[in-house]
């Protein structure tokens, strides 16, 4: 199991991601 | 540890030290892809402290869009997608098919700061370990240098596309940033983060 500080590392890290993807869609206004 | 926690305080929660990390390399003139807080497991005159994770932020290549070929084979990207929804479903509790994040590719850098998450040195060991024992800043610019350094972190940095490693000691622990551009010393850098990351008073306001 990973610690809560790696966690909401990854968390934030994911969602951050998440975040740059849908600017990059082509369907993202 | 306990040490730690106490010496950080309250105040110094993660949610803080992101404020700080995101802070420092958001506001900065220079173009750094990630900073990370190596924390260090406190004072113990029993064994050497060691710096593990303490939390990161990774901002990317924001002057870079994608429009180099990455070098990366497609059962490498294959293992790093994986890699990446088998994490997201540990941290979201969802199923991996139906995460629709983690089709792009997952860059060299993205996977060089989240395999840094599984990194600990111990204090004199290391890029970050050798700033925290000696207590000053260690900043190498230069695929050639990095390459050749005796650090085994900033030799994978660069096999990664990391241009700049930078860490920076500070009370108990080491900030370090890294990026793709090639970056020179900056008092003003190694100032801000002595004010931002001294853990001996209280959190400055950014």
């Amino acid at each position: 199991d990973l610690p809560l500080s790696r966690k909401k590392s990854l968390r934030r890290f994911l969602e951050k991601r998440k975040e740059r993807q849908v600017a990059k869609s082509p369907y993202a206004y | 540890s306990a040490s730690t926690s106490a010496a950080i305080g309250s105040e110094w929660n993660q949610d803080t030290l992101q404020q700080r990390l995101q802070g420092l390399i958001d506001n900065a003139r220079e173009s750094w892809t990630y900073a990370i807080f190596w924390q260090s497991s406190g004072v113990d005159y029993t064994a050497p402290s060691v710096l593990g994770w303490g939390d990161g932020y990774y901002k990317g290549e924001v002057n870079k869009p994608k429009t180099v070929e990455s070098v990366t084979s497609l059962a490498e990207q294959e293992h790093r997608k994986k890699v990446l929804r088998e994490l997201n479903s540990l941290i979201s509790g969802s199923h991996s098919q139906e995460n629709e994040t983690i089709d792009e590719e997952v860059t060299d850098t993205e996977w060089f700061f989240l395999i840094s998450m599984t990194q600990s040195f111990v204090n004199g060991h290391g890029l970050p370990g050798q700033a925290m024992f000696s207590n000053q800043p260690v900043w190498i610019t230069g695929r050639d240098r990095l390459s050749v350094s005796h650090c085994e972190r900033a030799r994978q940095g660069q096999v990664f596309g990391i241009q700049t490693i930078v860490c920076l000691p500070s009370s108990n622990g080491v900030v370090e940033l890294g990026s793709t551009e090639l970056i020179f010393q900056s008092l003003d850098l190694i100032n801000q983060v002595k004010v931002l990351f001294n853990f001996g008073n209280s959190p400055p306001d950014l």
